[in-house]
């Protein structure tokens, strides 16, 4: 479940504008 | 140059390019108990992005599965409640047949984004977080 958790952060991170 | 508070405030997509409008958009969206749509929003993006992973398609079929099942499969939940039967039949049997595509994913997330649109962003930009802030 942690890594189900983990994978679907980091996919929702890797959609987010990063700091300008 | 316009104050990030006031860009927000001209389209959804001004407030989700911005980090401190998002968290604050996100504040609000818990508050109102439908941050979830915002996540799947996100989590769209994010798997369209893998596209780009050439090799990873286990790591793509995988996460396919992870947004279908904390999205969509749970009826009760408030984006599966939000997205027409038919685009979840059609993600259902993309995750099923294993016909993992980038854009597996994109009517459903048109469709947050339209009620989001039309629903929370407008209440979003009424609420006493955002005015206060």
């Amino acid at each position: 479940i942690d890594s189900e958790d983990d994978l679907l952060q980091e996919c929702i991170s890797s959609a987010m504008p990063k700091k300008k | 140059p316009t104050p990030p508070y006031l860009k927000w405030a001209e389209s959804l997509h001004s407030l989700l390019d911005d980090e401190d409008g998002i968290h604050l958009f996100r504040m609000f969206l818990k508050q109102e108990e439908c941050v979830d749509m915002l996540n799947f929003w996100f989590a769209c993006s994010g798997f369209r992005k893998q596209e780009a992973n050439e090799g990873y398609e286990e790591k793509k079929v995988k996460l396919a599965k992870v947004i279908y099942k904390k999205f969509i499969l749970d009826n009760n939940g408030i984006v599966s409640r939000q997205i027409k039967p038919a685009t979840k039949s059609f993600i259902k049997d993309c995750v099923m047949k294993l016909h993992i595509d980038p854009a597996m994913f994109d009517q459903a997330q048109t469709e947050i984004q339209t009620i989001m649109e039309d629903n929370t962003y407008p209440l979003f930009l009424k609420s006493d977080i955002y005015l206060e802030y």
